[in-house]
């Protein structure tokens, strides 16, 4: 939220489009507008009312360059839009840089993503440091046709509004969305997975709010969940995770905090990743492998890596090292490790590097998304 | 303060204007002496607001312009600062 919170006092709010773009019809314009306001309006009871003329409460616009609210535009890139937080006057204003090509589909920026990352700040929401939110400050295109808005998005807005009421006279109840977040197409992607690593006899792979399970050796019966119907504490974004078998148990990291489990079954409150002797500046792990001829696992932040000896609990000395330098035939950054047969396997965007521990170096390359049978 | 460029001298400059630009938009309060303290190169405070930026996008914090903080500066993004009273 923004400091001092500022909201709008009412719950209909009008809207103008007062200066359109040439990179877009205005039917399509205000298509976009209008399923961008709509994704707001799901989650909280506020209405919005198109006008054509006179000062509407969220007055949008297209414009270039210094446009009068000493927040200039920038030309193409940089800065894409901008939007005021509730208020009179300015307040919920949103004006978008005329400089760039606005689209409805991907070549381009979407004006709908762009736009309902504005309508946030006209209705008061601030940036969140949550990179899977809305309201994250950089662009990331989102498909408007089943759009929903991500958790920490509802949670912020209905902070401020409150829940939407289903019907009238009906109790009030939280905005749940009417279908399950939408599986992430890994097939047709150059994404990898979050996190991966084994759980009792399966193999779990997480991406934004879903992850897959399947059996090592099997590779029937692959289906998506939401991690929310299994981890509920966790609810999206594993950054990284690693079981140590003999100990029944796993660890499953988001930011600087880090969930034990026994199964599927959460111990206790989230900790800090501090616990293990991480720096300060470590601020969340990109992957984790526990190894088990040397009972060490190895911790993944950037191009370094960390060691971790399980046995007596201690980060091990003379670490961070770097990950290329020490793992001859792994390129880029490591997104999700796990050690299956006595190799480590490597998931670094679209390729998984196979890792031979004893030859001490990659046998194979595979296709990220063939682990869950693409 | 050659510590915070790894990159050549030519694309350090450009690197540095770049940050510097970046930094007084969105890590500055609008108005107040703040925007002449933070274009002090090398000084403290243009220190803490590159590690603010890394901070808040969840890079390791260095305070150093390295090369995934240039990759943030780079993207497309919405003109609202991160960390100012913007109203």
């Amino acid at each position: 939220l923004f400091p001092g919170e500022p909201k709008w006092k009412k719950n209909i709010l009008t809207y103008r489009i007062s200066k359109y773009t040439s990179s877009m019809t205005s039917a399509d314009v205000d298509k976009a507008i209008e399923m961008a306001l709509r994704a707001w309006s799901s989650a909280v009871p506020l209405n919005f009312v198109r006008i054509n003329s006179g000062e509407a409460d969220i007055m949008i616009s297209f414009e270039t360059g210094d446009h009068g609210d000493s927040y200039p535009f920038d030309g193409p890139r940089g800065t894409l839009a901008h939007a005021f937080a509730p208020g009179e006057g300015l307040g919920g204003d949103t004006h978008f840089d005329n400089a760039e090509k606005w689209t409805m589909g991907k070549n381009g920026f979407n004006l709908f993503t762009v736009a309902a990352h504005e309508f946030g700040h006209a209705l008061g929401l601030a940036h969140s440091t949550d990179s899977s939110a809305l309201m994250y400050p950089t662009y990331k295109y989102q498909n408007p046709y089943g759009f929903r808005l991500p958790k920490d998005d509802v949670k912020g807005i209905q902070a401020l509004y409150g829940p939407r009421k289903t019907f009238p006279g009906k109790p009030t109840v939280p905005h749940t969305p009417p279908h399950s977040p939408s599986i992430p197409d890994l097939c047709d992607s150059s994404s990898s997975f979050d996190a991966v690593t084994m759980l009792g006899k399966e193999l779990l792979f997480f991406k934004d709010r879903i992850f897959w399970r399947r059996q090592v050796h099997l590779m029937a019966g692959i289906r998506p969940s939401t991690i929310t119907s299994s981890f509920p504490q966790l609810m999206s974004n594993v950054d990284a995770a690693y079981e140590v078998a003999e100990r029944g148990t796993a660890y499953f990291f988001k930011g600087p905090h880090y969930w034990i489990t026994r199964g599927f079954q959460i111990q206790g409150p989230p900790r800090t990743i501090y616990e293990f002797g991480f720096p300060r500046y470590v601020q969340r792990i990109d992957a984790a492998v526990y190894l088990r001829d040397t009972q060490k696992t190895l911790f993944f932040v950037g191009d370094e890596y960390y060691s971790y000896d399980e046995r007596k609990r201690k980060m091990e000395k003379d670490y961070p090292k770097n990950t290329e330098e020490e793992f001859s035939g792994v390129n880029g950054q490591i997104d999700a490790a796990v050690e299956l047969n006595g190799y480590i396997y490597f998931f670094s965007g679209p390729k998984t590097y196979k890792y031979d521990t004893e030859k001490e170096d990659v046998v194979s390359v595979l296709k990220s998304s063939s682990w869950i049978g693409c | 303060a050659p510590s915070l460029f790894a990159a050549t001298p030519r694309t350090s400059r450009n690197n540095y204007h770049l940050l510097q630009a970046y930094l007084v938009k969105y890590y500055t309060k609008k108005g107040g002496h703040q925007i002449g303290e933070v274009v002090a190169r090398g000084s403290n405070s243009m220190v803490k607001k590159i590690k603010e930026l890394q901070a808040f996008f969840g890079l390791r914090v260095t305070g150093k312009l390295d090369q995934s903080t240039m990759d943030v500066i780079k993207r497309p993004r919405c003109g609202v600062p991160d960390v100012a009273n913007y109203r």
